[in-house]
């Protein structure tokens, strides 16, 4: 463990606790994507399936349970709570996340380091997650204004993988034989979907303005 | 190459 991936998984449950704060706080999942919160859901059951048969260390096994506790709970927030739910922007909310799970799904029967379920799965969630944002991404595009919240919380995701970079260098020049080119090429296509968005958020910063997404 | 048999970030 070092101090990058410790400030990438610190961010991203930070990520989750604001939306699920934002949630439980207005009662309102407007400006919200649910199809990416499944797509995030999906990410976490297909990566974490070693959670009972892989012990890597206390830590790991609570921030997984963490993570597929917490994006099922959103995603059942967002289905089935009576008052939440009517926030939803379904007409927004139309983006084709099908797509993106076949395509990660095919990309992983043929790039990935073992031909095992287990391996197929995590490659699978590995690709997944780096195109999970877009529906959440559109979204805000469509909505124009972007709550608070809801910024911060696309910012924490983004900042998270960025996190995770810099995790990766460090232990390709520190470990012996360190290679995850899987998920350092999906990490960066992942960090860079977010750029745009970064330049936006930091520009609506600096001027103190109202975060405007362009149509 | 991969340096353990199992991945240890989440």
């Amino acid at each position: 463990m070092n101090i990058f991936r410790l400030a990438g998984d610190l961010t991203h449950l930070i990520s989750i606790l604001v939306l699920l704060l934002k949630i439980y706080a207005t009662k309102s999942c407007s400006g919200i994507s649910l199809k990416t919160q499944e797509l995030y859901a999906l990410v976490f059951l297909a990566r974490y399936l070693d959670l009972f048969t892989d012990f890597v260390s206390v830590y790991n096994t609570v921030m997984k349970l963490v993570f597929i506790g917490s994006s099922l709970a959103i995603v059942w927030c967002m289905r089935m709570h009576r008052i939440v739910k009517r926030s939803y922007n379904r007409e927004l909310d139309t983006f084709r996340h099908y797509f993106l799970v076949a395509g990660s799904f095919v990309l992983a029967l043929v790039v990935h380091e073992k031909f095992t379920l287990q391996e197929i799965f995590w490659a699978f969630s590995i690709y997944l997650e780096a195109v999970a944002i877009l529906p959440q991404l559109v979204l805000l595009q469509r909505s124009g204004n972007v709550d608070n919240l809801t910024g911060q919380y696309v910012f924490f995701l983004g900042a998270y993988r960025a996190f995770y970079i810099l995790n990766w260098i460090y232990r390709y020049f520190t470990e012996q034989r360190f290679g995850r080119w899987i998920s350092w090429i999906s990490g960066l296509v992942q960090t860079a979907l977010y750029a745009d968005f970064f330049y936006y958020y930091f520009m609506s910063w600096k001027n103190n303005a109202k975060l405007q997404l362009p149509a | 190459l991969v340096n353990e048999k199992y991945h240890d970030e989440l």
